[in-house]
């Protein structure tokens, strides 16, 4: 019965203009249309949708009591350190795979893609279902907090390797507690930094800059006028280049080890579970709404496109950049916007919007 | 006309800051970047693709120095530093400057 | 009577800010302003044009049924293809013009240009003449067969050319008559590499792209919130653009022989001509709208300006592309917009819009 | 009392999105943010503005009676003139400022900044103080007067410090009186040259088509849907731009002498000031508008940061554009922008809203 | 350091993909192209008007490969296939490369 | 091959047309020019930062002449011309070309 249910909603999804454009895009690509979006246009329509997100987050946070957030918040966190621990043990010890691209793209698939969560947005709003303004402001947790994790554990690995000998677990367990206090080399210092390149990362920056506005200033004017009557004709675009880009990624992903495939597939369906999963134990704890929910699973199904890669280029430049931003551009992205649909049918079905 | 040399570094963009500085460290007056498309080892590289964040940019970086020892001298330390992980290339070639007193710090 | 019709109908149009825009382009360059608009900005605007005309036809294919669309679809290959064979009798026989040039600028006048098509629907628009939403659909179909012809027809000359006797009359026929079975050198496979290019194009695909989403999904409500509203003030800027690029190739158009002059200025009212023709032929077939006529006449006379020049560059190296090009952008195109309103008021004295 | 009631005016009014992008952005900048808006992006948004201004001016400037307009004009070009004396007389003959270089930056200073002026017509509409639509027009009068004042003064000091020898005061007072008709060197060729390159200047262009095409051309149906619509939401863009871009330049103002870092902060609120009592002495004359009086005095106050810069580099090339374009958009534009309030409460507190 | 050819050409961007074929196949290990404007023999072509579909762009295209005569073949090849419809030129030019086994295929 | 001599000028993008100018009148038959960034004597310069009008803006232009003398005049007039109010830098290369016709007018 569920499965006839989400197919029939999937289809149904399909035809709406969201996941349309990117089937299109990726078509388009497949058949060598030479079709181009230049690329200023592009990184301003993104800033334009952070820009978005990050306001119509402000303005509800402005009212919302800071409880209500926080639950969340913290869960938004978890999920990114969840996420990232599960492909250290899974894609990173990998045949084929070394330690240090697995850590990489366990890392964007922790974090979140603008993209991805503006067309759930979208889907949500266009079916009519509500979900709380502030969800854009859990961005930055989950982002920031898969980053971070990623990086200092892959530092360590790497350190540990040069170091040849061990020096015994508790360096390791010690970092996960505490994210600064971990072994050598690791230094409070080093985790600072990295958090202040992904604070200064283009996109966590337009989001953060939103968020700011809509709490201290009234931007309530210009959001309705041009923000948020632009957003779903530009997200259009988006889901076009998104489109064409994963599948000219997935051409770069042939020379990858084919656990990266694997994984692109199923780490978006596993993580998208955990975080509805998080979800369902939320609302019955602070009755946080089923829009909210399914938002927060699209979020952990994600996979950074935007901020992630340039902040790992430069935390980790070991790590060989076409494996990671292949999967998660050509694989993680299109897959993590395909299953939209699914997190609003369980939704629908475990908790009723 | 007066004799000099003249550096020129392809690699990629998120480290453009980073090799900039290790020219003007190096004793270079100045140095000049364009972006830049290519293949190489590592793949296709193309400065205006949409998507994947500006990481699989590149850009040429050329200074024009008052010796060859001094070129060469950046140039190695430009490859020890950043070629093991980044992927680039780096050559160096005569050039003749009218006034010499621009590229001599 | 009409020709004072005309003239009144024309001023009155000069004040809409389609062909205001225009002219004050023109006067910007002429007056050597500096003004510029950035060319991704341009390509931008011309995706989301052809977005909009594909999705718009798209839709109305959905419920039209497909008898209504064959016929005029027929006749604007026809006139594709005609438009190309009176190039190759005129032009391209004329003393100064090497025939390879003179068929280049043929075939570009055969295809559609997007601009004047956006130009044209927002005037009938404006003054609220009614006209078949699959029109943008026809677009490919008179475009295509244009560049096909041209380029099978110069290919062939060349071919003679080269190979100095000639075979017979009847090799020329056969190509006519079936495309890819004619003489020596010009067989299927190479019919179908030009049209997978001319598939390939920016713009046909944007438009294809477009008419597809518009079929299968339900892009309603994206078209109207975002692709309709912003059509207008968008082509408004095209139209300038179009009217400053316009007046820098005719500076380039001085360097040239004076029949192309002479074919840029006469070709658009001829080959608008002959389009107004058919759609009245049409109209009296299937009942084909008034403003349906005037756009199939718009573009007859229309000449590509964004998705012929790079496939002709490809298939038809030996061509100047400053000739053609320069025809085209030069004069085709201006001559195309403002004549617009002449095929309002003959449909009006016609057939009565 | 009016200093409390600015001070909260003040603060009411950085909540207000104009003002609220703009310390955003320049906190952005100050914190290390990697966000840039792309630069074609920039420009296109600075043509559809100038386009707005122009367009609705136009439409203004066809109703109202060319008597209203007059006047004001006639008050900008001397406020234009009377700043750049000004500057002349103070910052030029400052220690450690070179001449040339101290009357670039009062030419710059005396022209007028597109962004403020939008940024002072937006703050105005979201009060609904109604202002004259014709105020866009009076733009070209202020700039040019000014740019052109300062290109001959700063030529004629030149001249004069080449001739060595002074030729006697009277060669000065002539170019002041007529423009052209001055002493060796300056003739009316020069001038006119200035003037052609001012009017060729892209942000010039764009504002004298649009006052051109709103005069001769009905585009209200694509200003209503397009121009005016978007402004709000591309001015709060552009605030963002400008605030980053303040702070960038802040930093280069570091190697310059200290009199520039004076002169950016004090100037703006002088030359508002003095086109304030200019209004207000229009307004017992003419009638003129409270909020017209404000976006004169914000003319006044503001500094060209678009269409200035190409104009002076091209006349002037001895001075150093990192002085002059320095303050002007490092500090000029910022304290122009964030004085509007001022100006506001002083208009309702000495005419009345 | 070590000696190598680079070569160099400028033409119709609308056949970067054709030239850069012709080169690889020639033995280069890579190359790098950056949009250009310019004026040659045919009028002045420039990398960014609106309008002309992209038919009147350039392109510079560089590659360094281990010898002179390889260069010379290559770019014999470039102006023999397209030289004659194509707007461009070419030339090569001496430098002084670290890492040879880089540009050797 | 023949023996012929590049010229490199990287100037401000503003004097673009005044240099090509000098250029052509020197008997070049062409130029291409190319979209800069840098940093000289006179702070930091790039091609695509908003705001400041363009007036900050690089290029880099180069052309290739038949012989080294011509190349020479051309960049000391450029240099005499313009370089004592506006930033730039300019050096002269050796190339082979392969059609000489091409470069001389
Ligand atoms: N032989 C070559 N000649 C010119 N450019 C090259 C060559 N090999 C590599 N490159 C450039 O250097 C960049 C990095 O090369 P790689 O480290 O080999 O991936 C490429 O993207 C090219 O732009
Ligand atoms: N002498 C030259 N020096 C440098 N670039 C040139 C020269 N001649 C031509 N070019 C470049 O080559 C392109 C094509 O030249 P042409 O085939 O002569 O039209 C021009 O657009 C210029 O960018
Ligand atoms: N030594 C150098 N090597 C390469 N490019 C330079 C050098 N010095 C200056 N430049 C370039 O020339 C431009 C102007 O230099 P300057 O006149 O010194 O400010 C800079 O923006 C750089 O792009």
């Amino acid at each position: 019965d569920i499965v006839v249910d989400i197919a029939t909603t999937m289809v149904a999804q399909l035809q709406k203009p969201t996941l349309a454009f990117l089937i299109g895009g990726m078509l388009l690509a497949a058949l060598g249309s030479k079709l181009e979006v230049p690329e200023p246009v592009y990184k301003f329509i993104v800033v334009l949708l952070l820009l978005k997100v990050g306001i119509g987050a402000g303005i509800s946070v402005r009212e919302a009591n800071l409880l209500e957030l926080a639950v969340p918040a913290v869960g938004a966190a978890l999920l990114g350190i969840a996420i990232v621990l599960l492909g250290m043990k899974t894609l990173a010890r990998w045949k084929g795979v070394s330690p240090m691209d697995g850590m990489a793209t366990a890392g964007l698939f922790g974090a979140v893609s603008a993209s991805t969560l503006a067309a759930g947005m979208a889907m949500l709003d266009a079916d009519g279902i509500a979900y709380e303004g502030f969800i854009g402001a859990l961005y930055p947790f989950m982002d920031i907090a898969a980053l971070v994790t990623a990086i200092v554990l892959a530092r360590l690995a790497a350190e540990r390797k040069a170091a040849a000998s061990i020096e015994g677990g508790g360096a390791a367990t010690m970092t996960l507690g505490g994210g600064g206090r971990g072994g050598p080399g690791i230094d409070g210092g080093m985790v600072r930094e990295i958090l202040v390149d992904t604070f200064r990362s283009p996109a966590i920056s337009a989001l953060v800059l939103g968020l700011a506005l809509g709490i201290f200033a009234r931007p309530d004017s210009v959001y309705e006028s041009f923000y948020d009557v632009l957003f779903r004709g530009l997200l259009s675009i988006l889901m076009l280049i998104m489109g064409m880009e994963a599948w000219a990624r997935l051409a770069e992903l042939r020379k990858v080890a084919h656990a990266y495939i694997l994984y692109g597939i199923a780490a978006p369906l596993v993580h998208g579970a955990l975080g509805f999963a998080v979800g369902v134990a939320i609302h019955h704890m602070t009755g946080f709404s089923g829009g909210g929910v399914v938002l927060l699973a699209v979020m952990a199904a994600s996979s950074s496109d935007i901020s992630g890669p340039p902040t790992l280029r430069g935390a980790l430049p070991e790590a060989n950049p076409s494996s990671y931003v292949g999967t998660s551009t050509g694989l993680g992205t299109p897959v993590a916007i395909l299953s939209i649909p699914l997190w609003i049918v369980l939704a629908e079905t475990v908790i009723g919007l | 006309m007066h004799s000099a040399t003249k550096l020129v570094i392809i690699t990629e963009r998120s480290i453009l800051d980073g090799v900039t500085a290790l020219i003007v460290e190096g004793g270079a007056t100045g140095y000049t970047h364009v972006d830049a498309g290519g293949q190489g080892s590592r793949g296709k590289r193309s400065s205006n693709r949409p998507g994947i964040g500006g990481v699989m940019g590149n850009v040429k970086i050329e200074a024009v120095v008052a010796d060859h020892d001094q070129a060469e001298a950046i140039v190695s330390r430009v490859a020890e530093r950043y070629f093991e992980h980044y992927s680039g290339i780096a050559y160096v070639e005569p050039v003749e400057i009218l006034r010499p007193h621009k590229f001599k710090v």
